[in-house]
């Protein structure tokens, strides 16, 4: 059975390429097989897990236009374990233009994937969806393919501000396209020990989202955000770090969580 | 004469709203008469310059439908000086959708600005239009409007990573839909002296971008990240602090820098 999570949060810069990276990372060192699809227009996710997407000729932008297979911008991570990564280009930043006015264009992301996983090879324990910073066509493509929303939180003021949004574009596509959709999981990140604000927000999120929220918080640091320029997550980058720790802490409290379907 | 300026990086969570609001403060502190035109769904810039998003009947939405003019959504800020908000709700999520079939869809803001910079009450020194993080509909509004791009840039890896394509959006509005526009500013922020990639980040900007980034760099610090949850700029909130003078350098430094046009 494989779990196809999609990460959202239209609040820019709240961690969802890192979180992506790290739990993908940290859940292939216990043996999982996982595929990252990198849905962002920057490609952060495909850069943080070693590749460079100005030199690769295709990526997730032909597979929703629907020249190209999934299979076939599928590539290997450098990264330990059986890690997988469907690039993005530059021109992913096109795709909701081109494919806007197609009569299926949410479901172009659920049908390359279906493909995919009925083909050789195409079969996975996690699918991590790493979306942009909004909540337009790219976003509903992922929650459309996707079963469950995770959702990381910034420890910030401006964190709780966009959760009711997100939770009605939820219940829009939970009612209308994807019967299955649910907001899973909830992860406080960047957290920051020095400022009173952090703590406020994780008793906030706590309060509101008992049941979701996981109990592992990740921690501003340094090494964290130093992981990218060195093209590793933060679990190859520094292993015993605080960060890489608490990804590792919190992907086996996910693992260990099923998702309710 | 009227500086209008498009705060825009599509990376998120890079500074745009906490630089908007606070070179906004601190310009109607030096006597400056200012307006700041929230086009981000998440209202953020709403918020902390005191308004309660929530609680408005009409924001930026009906503007960009046509329904109210300009006019009808600028409140006072609570801001010391001459500091106004033309303020967003949360269906401003829905604009794009609602006016991207329309033939002028591009041009709606740029009316609605130039419909009330010629009412009474609608002259400014400076007009800063906080963007969502995304080269979307709303965006290239605001890039219409505007003579000018002030980019604010985050001293960590992914920073440059988007500036290409920030760049290349520039240049097609300039040639398709506004000749005036161009990259005027660029502003180096959430620096953090402890991890030697903010060093490499402020040496590479400086190298790429000696014309057009500020001097002053602004700290990460908790009393920027705490003033927003007090619905105040942090000048307001700690006037003292890096920070604030941080930002109060930087905002004399840009005024005193003419924009070519
Ligand atoms: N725990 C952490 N400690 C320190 N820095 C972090 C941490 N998590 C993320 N960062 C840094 O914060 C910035 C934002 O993180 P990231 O890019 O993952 O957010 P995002 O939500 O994917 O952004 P976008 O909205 O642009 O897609 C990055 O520079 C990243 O390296
Ligand atoms: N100099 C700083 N020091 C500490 N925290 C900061 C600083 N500047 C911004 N922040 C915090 O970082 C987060 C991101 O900033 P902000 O929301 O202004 O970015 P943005 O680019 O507007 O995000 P979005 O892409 O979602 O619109 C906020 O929680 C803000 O309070
Ligand atoms: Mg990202
Ligand atoms: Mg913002």
């Amino acid at each position: 059975f494989t779990r196809i999570i999609a990460m959202s949060n239209q609040k820019g810069g709240v961690g969802k390429t890192t979180t992506t990276v790290n739990m993908a990372a940290a859940l292939a060192r216990f043996g999982a097989r996982v595929l990252v699809i990198d849905l962002d227009p920057q490609g952060n996710a495909t850069t943080a897990l070693g590749f460079n997407h100005h030199e690769q000729p295709v990526g997730m932008f032909q597979v929703l236009t629907g020249e190209q297979p999934l299979s076939a911008i599928v590539r290997k991570s450098p990264e330990p374990g059986e890690l997988f990564c469907a690039i993005s280009t530059l021109d992913l930043a096109g795709a909701e233009m081109a494919i806007a006015t197609e009569k299926d264009s949410r479901f172009r992301l659920h049908q390359a994937l279906a493909e995919h996983l009925a083909s050789p090879g195409g079969s996975y324990h996690y699918i991590f969806i790493d979306c942009p910073p909004s909540l337009g066509l790219l976003t509903v493509n992922a929650m459309v393919a996707a079963h469950e929303i995770f959702v990381p939180i910034q420890c910030e003021y401006y964190a709780l501000e966009g959760l009711t949004q997100l939770r009605q574009t939820v219940d829009q596509v939970n009612q209308v396209l994807n019967p299955r959709l649910h907001i899973s999981t909830m992860l406080l990140t960047m957290f920051d020990s020095r400022t009173r604000l952090a703590q406020d927000v994780v008793d906030d999120v706590r309060t509101h989202f008992p049941d979701i929220v996981l109990n592992s918080i990740i921690p501003r640091t340094v090494r964290v955000a130093e992981a990218p320029s060195h093209l590793q997550s933060v679990i190859s980058y520094d292993t015993n770090s605080p960060g890489s720790i608490s990804y590792l802490e919190a992907a086996y409290e996910f693992a260990s969580r099923k998702s309710h379907m």
